[in-house]
């Protein structure tokens, strides 16, 4: 039965991405069948997989037009594509009634087909982020390990918080990871320091270092493993993809 | 009297705000007085100066309650901070007629106060960065040279249009640069020869290299020149701040 978890942090280009992406196809290698679910209406995880304006997205599904359409990427990876209209379901849903569990509802039928289902979130914290959290059992936040990305982290933490009162008590964060990593600036103490402090074991030894590898990817609308193994990228996220299952 | 320039992006952590503050502080080194004004709910800009939930913010402003504060960050270089009960704004002026002017507004009695004013966009293009757009006679676009980067870009332009036609005649990207510019890395053909077609004479011909004092200056509080003045970084934003004002 196929865990949710919500790749998530509404700081900007931190890595949420590339990691739904890279991790998912490290753990597709390893045999888990992994579902990618791009909800954010940039379409980036769409887009560096090569699919363009896929009709129909999730964008028709939570607007109550049809289920999920699953398309399959690789040998056990699997993707439920996004378009730009996402950016218009905020103010459509606006009067839903239950619009906070619509992705939930159309993810279940899906849960025992997959071993990780992966929900990449826009860099905010709206409908579109509450719907991942509502569906998801965790959260994992991708972050650098810079001084502004320590300042957002209390109000993420805050929506968990909310929403695993009223809307959802099974969500939790269970994994944190640094992204970007680059050896050569001294580790922020205060972040590396603040992180273990608040979040102790949730935070995976892996981090994700510097890598251009995993920036030029996306042209070729190719995961790190296909399109350069022998990198630092792939390495990493291999590594960070063992580390998740030794978690399970 | 004053330029206004938006500074946008919706792609997350592209540079928007480190360029705000060096750009800014560049000029103000130059005798140009600058204003940044932060319209970010995440107040990276306000909290990269040391300013915390200042009271009143420009969140009590855009709600009519007052006037924009504007402190006094160093000699030549202001503020006007925000915090993060700017994430309500939204909502909260959906119904309010000309919402899009309300910062228009805000800033015409400080326009002769300044020779330059920054606005800090969020990652979005919502109704904060609609009303940095009414208000702006300028657009300057940071972006980094990379494959995603680059898909968004017509979206951001899609707007500017739209708001051109709609609400404000006079504004115009006029200024695209590149961020976190890895000389290592062969800079994506793609995304140079792509802006170069697209945007001419706008993109500027300095780019801001990786370099990791621009990260860790908010953690101190101070722009890039008063942290290291020897850096890469404080380099490259001298130089920008140079084309900026040759551009005038
Ligand atoms: N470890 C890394 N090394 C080098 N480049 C990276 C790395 N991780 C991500 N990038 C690049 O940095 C940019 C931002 O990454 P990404 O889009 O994955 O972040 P994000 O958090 O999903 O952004 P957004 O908030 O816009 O959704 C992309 O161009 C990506 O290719
Ligand atoms: N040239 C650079 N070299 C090294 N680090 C940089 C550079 N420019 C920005 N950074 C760092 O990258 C991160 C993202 O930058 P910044 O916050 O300025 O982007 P942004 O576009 O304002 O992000 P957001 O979309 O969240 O508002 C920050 O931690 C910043 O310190
Ligand atoms: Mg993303
Ligand atoms: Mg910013």
């Amino acid at each position: 039965m196929g865990k949710i978890i919500a790749i998530s942090n509404h700081k900007g280009g931190v890595g949420k991405t590339t990691s739904a992406i890279n991790l998912g196809a490290g753990l597709a290698r390893k045999g888990k069948k992994c579902l990618l679910v791009d909800v954010d209406p940039q379409a980036n995880l769409s887009q560096s997989l090569g699919v363009f304006d896929h009709q129909p997205s999730i964008y028709n599904a939570l607007k109550g037009e049809g289920g999920l359409e699953v398309l399959k990427v690789q040998k056990k990876m699997y993707l439920v594509p996004a378009t730009g209209d996402l950016g218009g379901v905020e103010q459509e849903l606006a009067a839903e009634a239950g619009r906070e569990f619509i992705l939930k509802e159309l993810l279940q039928p899906l849960m025992d087909d997959f071993d990780y289902i992966f929900i990449d979130c826009p860099p905010s914290l709206g409908l579109l982020t509450i719907n991942a959290f509502t569906a998801a059992q965790e959260v994992y936040i991708p972050m650098q390990a810079q001084y502004l990305a320590m300042q957002g982290i209390g109000k993420l933490l805050g929506l968990v918080e909310k929403i695993q009162k009223r809307l959802n008590p099974d969500i939790a964060i269970t994994g944190i990871f640094i992204t970007q990593f680059d050896r050569r600036k001294v580790l922020n103490r205060y972040v590396l320091e603040t992180l273990e402090s608040h979040f102790g074991d949730k935070v995976f030894k892996t981090r994700i270092r510097n890598n251009v590898s995993l920036a030029e990817a996306p042209n070729e609308g190719l995961d790190i493993f296909s399109y350069h193994p022998a990198s630092n990228g792939a390495f990493d996220y291999g590594k960070l993809a063992k580390e998740v299952i030794s978690r399970s």
